[in-house]
């Protein structure tokens, strides 16, 4: 049996508007210390993480471990039907192909139930070694956002270099070139609007935009976004969920050939 | 442009 409560719904809508363009089925893995996912785009560059802990819901039981595999597509299509507003409660009976979405109105006067086909999903999990990165930017999502989208209309490839100067976003495309610097900024009025780096190394790497670009998709779950970075490993896009955990995107660098 | 490096030539199978 699994039940969960979720006061704010609204985050788990913004989770699936955040990932359902990237991936189209996974697992969603129910433990008694949270829901969470892992799933690798169709072509295997990028990989997204999401885990929602145990204590951010209101309620919470799952006797036993749980694996469910949805297409995000028609769970985005159920959630959609949540308000803003709306408490989302997820329920499964063990071993059942089904999964319940119910939602609540906050002053409970109307109260939506859709249940959902589940399906199998042969799906590889993938070891995420615990890493050292050389450079570390934190800076706001979605500044973090239009960097992406701006330079998405000049090229295919963003090459993010992190120095002790700040962090440059360039590319080049057939029209010309781009190159924008953010550098450390810490004296703001807000702490989510701070720019800041940690760097034990300088680091350099090419990524896809389009990805990039779909990772943005995830700015209206948190003001910051984090990017970590280091010369032999995929760079990780996380964005916190307020008390509740994370969304990570990681993402394999291009080389050259 | 480059070639594109999968996610699996960087995290093992778990």
């Amino acid at each position: 049996m699994l039940e969960l409560r979720l006061v704010q719904g609204s985050l788990l809508k913004k989770v699936l508007e955040s990932i359902k363009d990237l991936v189209n089925d996974a697992n969603f893995d129910c433990s008694s210390s949270g829901f969470s996912l892992q799933a690798m785009d169709s072509s295997h560059v990028a990989l997204v993480a999401l885990l929602l802990r145990s204590e951010g819901f209101e309620h919470y039981r799952c006797d036993r471990n749980m694996s469910m595999g949805m297409n995000l597509g028609n769970m985005s299509k159920m959630l959609r039907c949540a308000g803003n507003d709306d408490i989302i409660t997820i329920k499964a009976d063990d071993g059942s192909d089904t999964v319940t979405f119910m939602f609540e109105s906050p002053t409970q006067d109307k109260i939506s139930d859709f249940e959902m086909k589940l399906m199998d999903i042969d799906s590889e999990h993938l070891g995420i070694p615990e890493a050292e990165y050389q450079s570390i930017v934190t800076m706001p999502s979605a500044e973090f956002a239009r960097i992406c989208k701006d330079l998405s209309g000049i090229g295919d490839t963003v090459v993010i270099s992190v120095t002790k100067e700040g962090v440059k976003f360039s590319t080049r495309g057939d029209i010309g070139t781009a190159n924008i610097v953010c550098r450390q900024n810490t004296t703001v009025d807000k702490p989510e609007e701070a720019t800041v780096i940690n760097m034990s190394e300088p680091v350099s790497l090419t990524f896809a935009l389009r990805y990039m670009n779909s990772f943005t998709k995830a700015t209206t779950l948190s003001n910051t976004v984090t990017i970590s970075l280091s010369s032999e490993l995929p760079v990780v896009v996380e964005y916190k969920i307020a008390e509740m955990g994370y969304i990570r995107f990681y993402l394999a660098p291009k080389i050259e050939e | 442009k480059g070639v594109q490096l999968n996610i699996t030539e960087f995290f093992r199978s778990a």
